[in-house]
């Protein structure tokens, strides 16, 4: 309408957009709690719709169409990637709000990567499998363990770079700076954690990444996580996860657990975590067409 | 022929324009409700895609973003009829970047190239 044509010729369309009103909600669901495509009677013109479904999603690399959970969050950098990435930088989506920084204020907007975009066209983002494994600390820091699976990762998909986003969130109650310094330690498991049967038995890490950080601010820590992530996918190594550490320096506050955001936290419930948990984001390429280059700016069409 | 007067210039009745008709980039917006996908893909919710239509008349003019063979075809085509003139297809393309849900629920943003018409041609 309105002088477009749409992607699906007239008699195609109405027959699509009853079939979705004919949809009934308990048989349609998929496993994950999804929508599911309502199944059409059999007809030249579904198979043409079918046909023709089928090559856009080969076209986009899907060999089925989605059906996303309710439970599906998406990551709000993901939001912030693609509006640098194609160059619309409007204000933020009311329909989607993002979670406020302590003081009332929007958290900034990420910077663009313009590193690990140049190599690549294909940005994925992961949620840990929630197995939070409380490592064995030295009773003054606090680890935890996040397996991510990859494996949904295609094969022709080369990872060039990948990040482990943490929040942490800013903590007031700190009478001197000096108390409110914080060391993150980003390691990758070599081999998975003994179970608590085989006794007192050292993990085996390799370190990452690692940064220091002050407790007065809340915004997102980046770790680069590449050379564990390229072993798992490229190199074929068993991925075991990734283990977190937040060393607290001598003479910190009662306040120093609750800066870094690794796990749930009652009583707060699920809202803000969905937003704020640990996010492993992946930058590949597929070596079809050119990788993400920034666009500065675009003209409203 | 040089022994031949030169001929006047063309005083007949104005050729009517062809407005619209020649090659061109036309409108068209993709809108992913449409077909229902509106579910997976996050973002652009739909984009302009363009199309390429128009005729490709003889003589190509220089705007026709033609290449040597349509010329030469439109052409042959102008004096054999059997041979079809030079087709207005897309000459330049460019990507776009989607946002979308996978098939197993993971947030993907991924550059496709070659989505949008940027120009059109005769070839």
């Amino acid at each position: 309408g309105g002088g477009h044509a749409s992607l699906i010729p007239g008699p195609g369309k109405k027959r699509t957009a009853a079939a979705a009103e004919e949809e009934t909600p308990p048989p349609g669901r998929g496993p994950g709690g999804g929508r599911r495509t309502p199944s059409p009677p059999p007809g030249p013109a579904q198979d043409l719709l079918r046909g023709f479904e089928a090559s856009l999603l080969h076209m986009f690399g899907l060999r089925r169409r989605p059906q996303p959970s309710k439970a599906a969050v998406v990551p709000a950098y993901m939001r912030d990637l693609y509006r640098l990435q194609s160059g619309d930088d409007d204000d933020d989506d009311p329909r989607h709000p993002r979670p406020d920084e302590a003081g009332g204020r929007p958290p900034a907007r990420p910077d663009y990567p313009d590193r690990p975009a140049s190599r690549a066209n294909t940005v994925r983002s992961f949620h840990h499998e929630e197995h939070l494994d409380s490592l064995p600390g030295t009773g003054e820091n606090v680890a935890f363990r996040f397996v991510f699976n990859l494996s949904t990762i295609p094969e022709d998909e080369v990872i060039s770079s990948a990040e482990l986003r943490l929040y942490r969130e800013r903590v007031d109650q700190s009478p001197e700076w000096e108390q409110g310094f914080h060391r993150i330690n980003v390691y990758e498991v070599v081999r998975p954690p003994p179970p608590p049967s085989a006794g007192p038995c050292p993990l085996i890490t390799r370190l990452l990444d690692t940064r220091l950080v002050h407790h007065n601010v809340s915004r997102w820590e980046s770790f680069d996580v590449s050379p564990a992530v390229a072993r798992w996918t490229r190199g074929r190594r068993p991925n075991h996860g990734l283990a977190v550490e937040a060393t607290h320096l001598p003479r910190a506050g009662p306040a120093r657990a609750r800066h870094v955001r690794v796990s749930r936290s009652l009583p707060h419930g699920d809202g803000d975590w969905a937003q704020l948990r640990p996010l492993l984001v992946t930058f590949g390429h597929d070596g079809r067409g050119h990788a993400l280059t920034r666009r500065a700016g675009r003209p409203k069409r | 022929s040089p022994k031949r007067p030169p001929s006047p210039p063309h005083r007949g009745p104005p050729r009517p324009r062809k407005k619209g008709k020649s090659c061109r980039r036309h409108a068209l917006y993709v809108d992913f409700s449409d077909v229902g996908w509106n579910d997976w893909i996050v973002a652009p919710p739909g984009y302009q895609a363009f199309y390429c239509h128009g005729d490709c008349p003889f003589p190509l003019a220089d705007h026709l973003n033609s290449t040597n063979h349509a010329i030469v075809q439109t052409l042959v085509n102008s004096v054999n009829a059997s041979i079809p003139r030079a087709c207005c297809v897309p000459t330049e393309l460019s990507a776009i970047s989607m946002l979308y849900l996978d098939e197993y629920d993971k947030v993907v943003l991924k550059n496709y190239q070659e989505m949008v018409v940027e120009g059109c041609g005769c070839r």
